[in-house]
């Protein structure tokens, strides 16, 4: 996280460490952990904790550990033979299905899915907040979650950063739809942080309550712009995998 | 030793007895057979009642003849100057003579010969009931046809016992009815019916004729109800002098009639029939009986349906209903049962939640289930309240017998992050 600062897992009970591919998820149900696709891309087993702020060994070992029963991957996603040269992040978004129902309590809790109604499509400004334990200007690895606030903005704005390498970067990354750009101001996820919620407040409750509006994907440069996975058009998707892998006689 | 015959004489016949004589013969002839004693001679000091000289025939104690004087035959045919003939086998003749004679009497001169009795009618009482047949040396009785000779060779009955009657209905009556019964007779009939049926007799007064009481008031032919605990009779008279229903209180009857010797009359003729024993009707609690009636029998059926929110228990197996029947008894079987509020048992547990300890588990408790807030909520419409039902089950009105489920409370942080503004 740039730009952020600590945080205590109670200001994001949802948020899940990878530990296999030291990323990020959020806890969507009992038995759900919503990621990004390249997270768990070549990982069928991974393993994962949630309810710890600290990812020390002997912090984890108070954690919940979550076993997957299964991953599952959106459909759309494609395979690249080099992952670390990937410019399409479209379609970045991935379920996991524990074998056991992760018990809620202030470190453990899910975040909500968007509704399906407009005013859940973010717009420019809004406020978001990222969190996990990826890279910061300072360190590469942080053990201590870490949090911050990033406004969501424009496509363009995300399109217009600039990389580490603008001429080798120049329209190679592929923007669509299916993603947000936040950040700008300094604040901005960066790598380990991959998967994690994009959490906005919902627009319809009086008490603060948040939903995952983007997960952690892509960006040129950690600590300007970023780009989310945009949740709300993998609704469908999203409900349609849970329920059918729900169904008793699904395997 | 017995004989047929013989001769008697006075002391010193023909010549004068002697004075102040006393002679007495024992005459006796077979069994079967009387005695006749007839005088050829008779010459003896004649006194106002033989008080002198006599000679006096005794038969069983009683004096048949005292004999004094002179006699001479009324028949030139026959010699016989006086006789006797008594229907017995012995007899004692017995001579006497007082101390003076003013002239000479010779004595007595008799014979006697068995001879047949005709038991049949010599004798004043009736040896048969029926029939008499009499033979040299003693008789014989014998019956009509269908009647039998007693074991008192002297009386005929009837064989009238032995009828068992099991059906449910019935008529009997005396043996020849209406015409006279039979005599020195005992009719025994049994009603036998099923455990469960009370036999009841009913008579008509006019079906009922038997021979009257004598003056102590002891039927002379009786007609007598017995069962294994209590008798109802005797009863004779013209017309029936008992209740004209008699309900025994038994299922079983033995029915008794006995006749002496004398006056037959048109005997009689009852019905009887088998009540079935009532069962009371009973009041339990919390069901209710079909059919309902106003009075219940042996071998009725009722089926106890219990009201809802209640059951019978038959070992750990619950239903809404039972049968009961009305026993030979009196009594319901089933009766221990009793249908009991329904218990819904300890509600089950929920994943997340808790239900509240109910006060009890009967039917129409109430129980809470709740979930562990902040971090579930119920998912479900209709709250937590689950009611005991009729069927043993928790239904909550909108889920019914579903549990509710606590689902996870979606997006609210247990502490808000707050960041720092740069």
């Amino acid at each position: 996280i740039f730009g952020g600062q600590a945080a205590e897992i109670q200001n994001f009970p949802w948020q899940v460490f990878f530990q296999s591919s030291r990323a990020g998820g959020a806890l969507i149900d009992e038995r759900w952990v919503l990621t990004a696709a390249h997270v768990v891309e070549g990982t069928p087993d991974p393993t994962m904790y949630a309810g710890s702020r600290c990812i020390r060994a002997r912090c984890l070992e108070s954690a919940q550990r979550l076993t997957a029963h299964r991953v599952l991957i959106h459909p759309g996603w494609r395979p690249v033979d080099n992952p670390s040269a990937r410019r399409n992040f479209d379609n970045d978004i991935a379920l996991v299905q524990l074998k056991d129902a992760v018990k809620m309590g202030p470190t453990a809790s899910p975040i909500c899915l968007p509704g399906s109604a407009a005013e859940y499509g973010p717009t420019e400004g809004d406020l978001g907040l990222i969190s996990g334990w990826g890279r910061t200007e300072e360190k590469d690895i942080v053990v201590r979650l870490r949090g911050a606030k990033v406004p969501v903005a424009t496509l363009e704005k995300c399109t217009e950063a600039q990389g580490e390498d603008p001429r080798a970067e120049a329209g190679a990354y592929v923007l669509t739809d299916n993603m947000i750009c936040a950040g700008g101001e300094g604040a901005d996820s960066c790598q380990g942080d991959s998967g994690g919620a994009f959490a906005v407040q919902d627009p319809n409750e009086g008490s603060p309550k948040f939903y995952v509006a983007g997960l952690v994907s892509w960006g040129k440069k950690c600590g300007s712009y970023g780009v989310y996975t945009n949740v709300k058009n993998y609704l469908d998707w999203i409900r349609k995998t849970m329920r059918e892998a729900s169904d008793p006689g699904h395997d | 030793e017995p004989t047929m015959y013989g001769k008697i004489v006075s002391p010193n016949y023909p010549q004068a007895y002697p004075n102040e004589i006393e002679k007495t013969w024992d005459i006796e002839v077979p069994e079967g057979f009387g005695v006749h004693l007839y005088f050829t001679h008779l010459d003896i000091e004649l006194s106002e009642d033989c008080a002198y000289d006599s000679v006096q025939i005794m038969s069983g104690g009683i004096e048949e003849g005292k004999l004094c004087g002179q006699r001479t035959s009324k028949s030139p045919q026959s010699p016989i100057v006086q006789e006797f003939k008594v229907p017995y086998n012995k007899l004692q003749v017995t001579f006497k003579s007082d101390f003076s004679n003013e002239e000479r009497f010779t004595g007595f001169a008799a014979y006697y010969t068995a001879v047949d009795v005709n038991e049949c009618t010599d004798f004043a009482d009736v040896p048969c009931s029926h029939f008499c047949n009499n033979f040299i040396g003693g008789y014989f009785c014998s019956c009509p046809p269908e009647y039998f000779l007693h074991d008192d060779m002297r009386n005929c009955g009837v064989n009238c016992s032995g009828d068992v009657f099991t059906a449910l209905f019935g008529v009997i009556a005396s043996p020849n009815y209406p015409n006279p019964y039979p005599e020195n007779s005992r009719c025994e009939y049994q009603i036998r019916l099923e455990e469960g049926f009370e036999v009841v007799v009913t008579m008509r007064r006019e079906d009922f004729d038997v021979e009257p009481a004598d003056s102590e008031g002891n039927c002379q032919d009786s007609l007598v109800f017995v069962t294994d605990n209590q008798q109802f009779g005797p009863y004779c008279g013209n017309e029936f002098p008992g209740p004209l229903t008699i309900e025994t209180k038994s299922n079983t009857l033995d029915v008794i009639f006995q006749t002496d010797l004398t006056e037959q009359r048109k005997g009689w003729k009852l019905r009887y029939h088998g009540d079935p024993i009532p069962c009371p009707k009973e009041i339990t609690a919390n069901s209710v009986w079909e059919p309902e009636k106003a009075k219940y029998v042996f071998k009725d059926v009722v089926k106890i349906t219990c009201l809802d929110g209640f059951e019978v228990l038959e070992g750990n197996v619950g239903s809404t209903f039972f049968y009961s029947t009305c026993q030979h008894n009196g009594k319901w079987s089933n009766s221990k049962l009793e249908c009991q509020p329904v218990d819904c048992g300890i509600p089950e547990p929920i994943q997340n939640g808790k239900v509240n300890d109910p006060e009890d588990t009967l039917f129409g408790s109430v129980i809470h289930y709740t979930c562990e807030e902040p971090y579930y909520y119920m998912e479900h419409e209709g709250g937590g309240e689950y009611r005991c039902s009729g069927n043993g089950s928790w239904v909550n009105d909108v889920l019914g017998t579903e549990l509710p489920k606590c689902a996870p409370v979606c997006g609210v942080p247990s502490e808000p992050f707050v960041g720092k503004q740069r």
